[in-house]
């Protein structure tokens, strides 16, 4: 067994906790803190058999990494009546840090 | 020494938490949430000399293993007035997920 | 690399974050409670290349090891009008409970 810490913006969390679900794979949820930006985000620790770590790997991958995406920022009616066009511009989202980490003894009672 | 991480429902944690003290383990509690029914749990991390590991994981398996208990439902009195029976029933609780891990060093300041 | 976890006391732990930043430490921080005062305290996750550990034991030593620190106690004005003197008294601070751990595998995605 290997016990995997993954830390993932709030907005991924969902989606990676379905895919875990969809997998079988356990998980348990904890609400961190980043500690540059002191805003919220959201932790993973995976207890698996140390044969399904690459696949675990690479579903946080898939489902957390960074990208940049298309978003059409919120504009203000009071700036300008005149039928505003907000063009979307794009921002980088997502990320996630993983740690692996070696597990003596698993047990459940 | 090793770092203990156990994950317990959150009504058996308060019972185990008394045992910790009672027993002179050190411990720090977590709020966390389950992954699959996304509901609250309760993590414990307990830093413990390597000899004292079976004594801690006798004391989470005591305090918090997969058991039967009885259960009254709670009836509805709107339900039935006739003076209603409301038969205890069989339903699992507890359990607990263990994982043991090496610590390389070990600081108090 | 390896993870460092430290729990240190919540009054500590801005100064800590600050610190870290000020280094180029990345960390992740969680809210968490004492297993004995059942009360509120702070742990950080800090992954970290192997041979900067020591400089960030020293940085935690340093801005949050125990201490001792004078306290004026707050005096309720309606036990004595006649111009109370409140001696400052001292009293034991701060404190880190810090573990270093192995690391078998480190990604970013
Ligand atoms: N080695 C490590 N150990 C423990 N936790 C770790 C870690 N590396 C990353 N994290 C966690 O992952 C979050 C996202 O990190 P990321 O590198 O994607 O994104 C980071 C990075 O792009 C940037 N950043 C962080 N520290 C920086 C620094 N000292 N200088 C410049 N940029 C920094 O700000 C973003 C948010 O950082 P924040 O600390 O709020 O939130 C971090 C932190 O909670
Ligand atoms: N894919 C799946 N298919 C069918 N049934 C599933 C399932 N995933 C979980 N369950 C069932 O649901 C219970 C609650 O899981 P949950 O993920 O909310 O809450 C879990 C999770 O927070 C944690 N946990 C269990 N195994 C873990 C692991 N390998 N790594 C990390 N956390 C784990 O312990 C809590 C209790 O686990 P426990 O095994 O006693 O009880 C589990 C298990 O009986
Ligand atoms: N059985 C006992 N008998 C007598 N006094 C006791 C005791 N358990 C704890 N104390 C005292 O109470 C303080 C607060 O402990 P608490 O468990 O609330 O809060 C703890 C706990 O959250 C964590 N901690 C300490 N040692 C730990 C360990 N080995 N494993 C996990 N967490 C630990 O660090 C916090 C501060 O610990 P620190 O040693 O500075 O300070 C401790 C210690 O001085």
């Amino acid at each position: 067994t290997k016990l995997v810490i993954a830390i993932v913006q709030d907005k991924d969390a969902n989606y990676l906790s379905d895919q875990f679900i969809d997998q079988n794979v356990r998980a348990t949820k904890l609400s961190t803190t980043g500690g540059f930006l002191q805003s919220g985000n959201t932790t993973f620790m995976i207890g698996i058999e140390e044969e399904r770590v690459p696949e675990v790997l690479e579903i946080i991958k898939k489902a957390s990494h960074t990208r940049e995406e298309f978003m059409t920022p919120s504009v203000n009616m009071d700036v300008n009546m005149e039928g505003t066009t907000a063009y979307p511009i794009k921002v980088q989202v997502g990320g996630a840090t993983v740690l692996v980490l070696p597990v003596d003894q698993f047990e459940r009672f």
